[in-house]
């Protein structure tokens, strides 16, 4: 079963003054309690589900993860974003109608090998690359 | 074998049941990912790994999908380590490259021209060719075969067994070959020979050559021709997880369109 999310904690900064503290412009911002931030999340493609272990050697399945939860300001170091996704989050603060907040998706992909049968019993190793989420960003 | 991850059940979450032709619609999904154009149907209960090229490749995909867990996409497939399962020597050299796609090939035609036919011997295979992927380049081949100790009369004498591609069958003379590999060895050697008959792949793109033909001819040192079942090669006759294959090694070219669908 997924964990219950954490509560964050807001990150006490003395550098610089929290957003909620400048004058008028971010008065409104709510801290993203209770909702999470962007992350990877376990997703397993089941090849036994599916029904094909009768062609398919190896693995039995594999964790392709996926990627969910918030690209909200202020986007923490952990959340790979690119500058742009910093920027479009910020303009999201000022005008949330007219421009979305950034979107958590992966950052990184890796391959993932299959071996099987085919149809005349040759036996065949497949790389296929870009299925497996390695990390998660807002984008 | 592979670590089954745990499984994650989303509780409470309604579980969407999917109607037969969805269920299709799914599979045909992911094995369009998986670049299959329909579900394969191998012919033997395929759940009898003791072949020798299902060996052989198992053990090759447990030394890629171990470099693939901890380096991630740009995982160079260094050579494999292949242990346990299958006793075979890993591919020859440095030839398994970052291929995309490794293709173990057992369906072989077998002819022999043996003792009983005048000299020179030899052994042909050919194999077919039509699960060589054609959108791909070819990086390397080889041609794994058992050698048994040689017949007694030969006990003490080293061997010369050389393997051609057979590039043209003549009806009123010899076929044309294409000399690929040669090996020197001991008549007493037992175990797997490897071939390297990555020559032989030039002319494989497209729809051009959809089988090969392999021939092999065995010498003395002194030039005398050698039954290739004499001094221990096995066929097909041979047990199942002695039986010879061809394994390809082919890379996808740079950017591969997918096809919009």
């Amino acid at each position: 079963a997924a964990r219950p999310p954490r509560r964050r904690q807001h990150k006490k900064s003395n550098e610089l003054p929290h957003p909620n503290k400048l004058p008028g412009i971010f008065d409104d911002v709510h801290a993203t309690e209770g909702r999470q931030v962007c992350r990877r999340h376990e997703l397993y493609v089941s090849f036994q589900d599916l029904g094909w272990l009768d062609w398919v050697i190896a693995p039995q399945g594999y964790s392709a993860y996926y990627c969910e939860g918030e690209c909200a300001f202020p986007l923490d170091s952990c959340m790979n974003a690119t500058n742009h996704a910093i920027l479009q989050s910020l303009v999201h603060l000022m005008k949330p109608e007219a421009v979305p907040k950034a979107c958590c998706a992966p950052t990184k992909l890796s391959a993932t090998s299959v071996l099987y049968y085919d149809s005349n019993n040759n036996v065949i190793l497949k790389k296929h690359r870009n299925m497996v989420v390695k990390s998660c960003g807002c984008h | 074998g592979s670590v089954l991850r745990r499984r994650l059940h989303s509780a409470g979450v309604p579980q969407r049941r999917l109607s037969g032709g969805e269920r299709r619609d799914v599979q045909r999904e992911i094995l369009a990912v998986l670049g299959l154009p329909g579900r394969p149907r191998p012919r033997a209960p395929s759940r009898a790994p003791a072949a020798a090229a299902p060996l052989f490749m198992l053990d090759l995909y447990h030394a890629v999908a171990g470099e693939e867990e901890e380096e991630g996409e740009e995982a160079a497939v260094s050579r494999p380590v292949l242990t346990g399962l299958s006793t075979q020597s890993p591919p020859p050299g440095s030839v398994v490259s970052r291929a995309d796609t490794v293709v173990s090939l057992v369906n072989m035609v077998e002819q022999d021209r043996d003792l009983f036919s005048p000299k020179p011997y030899w052994k042909e295979l050919r194999f077919d060719l039509t699960q060589v992927p054609a959108g791909e380049a070819v990086t390397a081949a080889e041609f794994r075969i058992y050698k048994n100790r040689a017949a007694p009369g030969y006990a003490n004498s080293s061997l010369q067994i050389s393997i051609y591609e057979v590039e043209a069958q003549n009806s009123n003379r010899e076929s044309d070959l294409l000399l690929l590999d040669v090996q020197d060895l001991r008549a007493g050697t037992e175990g797997w020979l490897v071939f390297d008959v990555t020559a032989a792949s030039n002319h494989w793109s497209g729809d051009q050559k959809r089988s090969l033909g392999l021939r092999l001819y065995v010498e003395t040192d002194d030039g005398h021709s050698v039954d290739p079942g004499s001094a221990g090669l096995l066929g097909r006759r041979g047990p199942r997880s002695k039986q010879p294959f061809m394994v390809t090694f082919s890379r996808a070219s740079p950017s591969p369109g997918r096809v919009t669908r």
